[in-house]
């Protein structure tokens, strides 16, 4: 079983990781609530990236 | 024809039959001097009276009925009975249908052929029928040019009123063109990129796929015997003919692909000629319908297995059985590794012998669609059996290493059916949600294996082959709004480990739903890459419109596939839903 979402064009900014692996043919290992993209009206501003973050 | 037999008393039909027989063999003697002269090594063996097997070709060509109708031909041969398609309405039905029969010393050698008018309203009625000995047919003195014969129908009720008369002709197959025809269409199979020439590793998966130790031992030093010029690929024809060779030797197989029946070994030409037949009878090369395949039958035979669900519910048989098993690699997000998933060699072979060859093709046009329907529907009812219960450790063992049962909201002993254990809540938290007060970001929708397209045309590119595919065939014209044309594609796919509740991607409104009716390929990628199944577009599938703020319209499209056929929904139209929320499930079922 399978699901597909289709978004209307512009309408998301999908995560680089996902976009690149795909682009190689190779399926990504996920599970429910990892984050998927962002709206692009949000992908202007942009969101702070977690992983650079540093605790001081 | 029928009747004439039955006339012989006993002396005269014994000698009568070693007479037919005789002339059985010297019919077929031309095929032995050909097959001297091209050096095989298996030259006689049909000849052998005591041992005898061959194909008979019955051809019931045409009728001429007393008044017009719609008209079926029946003919039954042993324990088989084939038909024919419905002619146009007439008093004179034209068929031209084909059927192989196996005809050999010890089995049935006499055929009835049953004519029905059709009708819609009622059952078919029987109009008349007659009896054909095959091999007195094929054996006669009379003619011998001649491979057709007029017969007379008779009342089913007097037995002495002639109702019409049938046209049928009979030939034996040459039996070397069996042969070779077979090892061609059997090395078909893995020929993936059908250029006629197969490289040592589409050789070797189909060999692996026989499960005959021998076979796989020696298959290097076949291959090697037919590459010649050292290249590393062979041609299907120098590869046939080395097959044909081998299998006589010490047969490949030790049960039919097909139906899964154990191969008598001993019987060489019988075993080959099995195989030919249940091939046959898959691939629409015939045009009778019925026969061998039933879906029982397709279940044991690793032809049909369809699907990398085939053994969710034998597990102690399953997937890790064996040496050979096969992958598929994946990238694990959470952990940024490669990971192989195993599936049985057998499976993936069958997958794209079914997904990705013209005799996959032809075989889903013979009703493995209705195969693939009554295998979910027949698994859905397992699964929701209390018996199916005993399944869930062997499945849990299984998979130790991919089900977290510390997440599972219920203990093991609170499913009281298999289907129960497969569509398992977890407890409250163990999917985190990504930014969970930003309906902006959108999160994945369930523990999948992820492919996601900035557009359609990356998507054909990258991963959907089937050449029917559009955004338009996935949501159906209703749904499908231009903005979604060139839009974003996000595919989950299911395994069946995993946990197989979806939820919301997105915040918003649940708009409507939308069910659309289809078949139930698997979603395998093994499919999903063919150009010959058009998988999202064809098979079973509820699409919901949600509407969101952030994100406009976005189309969540429900798939179901091979034994995973039931889909059910937690909410209902006109919900507010909160991105993570529970949307609802796939479960065994058609």
């Amino acid at each position: 079983s399978t699901v597909i979402c289709v978004f209307e064009k512009d309408a998301i900014e999908i995560d680089e990781d996902l976009l690149a692996n795909s682009a190689r043919s190779l399926e990504t290992l996920v599970t429910v609530g990892m984050k998927l993209g962002v709206s692009k009206k949000l992908a202007n501003i942009g969101l702070p990236n977690i992983e650079k973050c540093v605790l001081q | 024809g029928h009747g004439s037999s039955k006339e012989e008393n006993g002396a005269a039909e014994s000698q009568s039959k070693g007479s037919r027989r005789a002339r059985l063999k010297q019919r077929l003697h031309l095929h032995r001097r050909r097959r001297s002269r091209s050096n095989s090594p298996s030259h006689g063996k049909l000849l052998n009276a005591e041992n005898f097997a061959g194909i008979a070709l019955l051809t019931l060509v045409r009728a001429e009925m007393k008044f017009k109708d719609k008209w079926l031909a029946c003919v039954s041969f042993g324990e088989q009975t084939f038909r024919t398609n419905i002619s146009d309405q007439t008093d004179k039905p034209v068929w031209n249908s084909e059927k192989k029969l196996l005809l050999e010393k010890n089995g049935p050698h006499v055929a009835r052929i049953s004519i029905y008018e059709t009708n819609k309203m009622s059952r078919n009625n029987l109009i008349g029928y007659c009896e054909i000995d095959l091999l007195e047919f094929l054996t006669r003195d009379s003619d011998s040019n001649s491979n057709s014969e007029i017969l007379d129908l008779l009342d089913p009720s007097t037995s002495d009123k002639i109702v019409g008369k049938i046209s049928v002709s009979c030939s034996v197959e040459d039996p070397i063109e069996t042969e070779k025809s077979f090892a061609r269409r059997i090395l078909s199979i893995v020929d993936y990129n059908e250029d006629g020439k197969l490289s040592f590793s589409e050789f070797s998966d189909l060999i692996n796929a026989f499960g005959n130790q021998v076979a796989a031992n020696k298959k290097e030093e076949m291959f090697k015997a037919a590459d010649k010029n050292g290249d590393g690929v062979v041609s299907m024809d120098e590869l046939a003919a080395l097959l044909a060779i081998q299998q006589e030797k010490e047969p490949l197989m030790n049960c039919c692909p097909v139906c899964g029946e154990t191969l008598e070994v001993s019987d060489k030409l019988n075993y080959m000629i099995h195989l030919t037949l249940c091939f046959d009878e898959g691939t629409g090369k015939q045009v009778m319908t019925g026969g061998f395949l039933t879906d029982k039958q397709a279940s044991y035979g690793w032809m049909f297995k369809l699907s990398e669900w085939a053994h969710v519910s034998s597990y102690d048989v399953g997937l890790n059985s064996g040496s050979s098993a096969n992958h598929i690699v994946v990238f694990d997000r959470r952990t940024k590794r490669l990971v192989e998933e195993l599936i049985d060699e057998k499976i993936v072979l069958s997958m794209r012998a079914i997904y990705q060859s013209k005799l996959g093709l032809g075989l889903l046009d013979t009703g493995a669609k209705d195969i693939l329907q009554s295998l979910s529907e027949k698994q859905g009812k397992k699964m929701n059996s209390v018996e199916s219960a005993k399944d869930i450790p062997k499945f849990v063992e299984f998979f130790k290493d991919q089900i977290n049962l510390a997440e599972v909201k219920h203990p093991l002993e609170h499913f009281k059916t298999f289907n129960e254990f497969f569509v398992r809540e977890l407890k409250p938290g163990a999917r985190p949600i990504a930014y969970m007060e930003r309906d902006d970001v959108a999160i994945s929708a369930a523990d999948s294996r992820l492919m996601a397209f900035k557009s359609v045309d990356e998507s054909l590119r990258f991963w959907i082959k089937g050449r029917k595919f559009s955004i338009q065939g996935l949501l159906g014209k209703d749904q499908c709004s231009n903005a979604f044309i060139n839009g974003t594609l996000v595919i989950f796919r299911l395994a069946p480990q995993d946990y197989h509740r979806f939820h919301f991607p997105v915040s918003g409104t649940v708009q409507q739903f939308v069910h659309i009716p289809g078949c139930l390929y698997t979603v395998n990628p093994i499919a999903v890459n063919s150009k010959y199944c058009n998988v999202f577009t064809e098979n079973k599938r509820v699409v919901s419109m949600l509407s969101t703020a952030e994100f406009g319209k976005v189309a969540f499209v429900a798939i179901g596939a091979t034994m995973v056929g039931s889909i059910t929904f937690s909410k209902k139209e006109g919900d507010h839903v909160k991105k993570g929320e529970e949307f609802g499930y796939f479960s065994f079922g058609g």
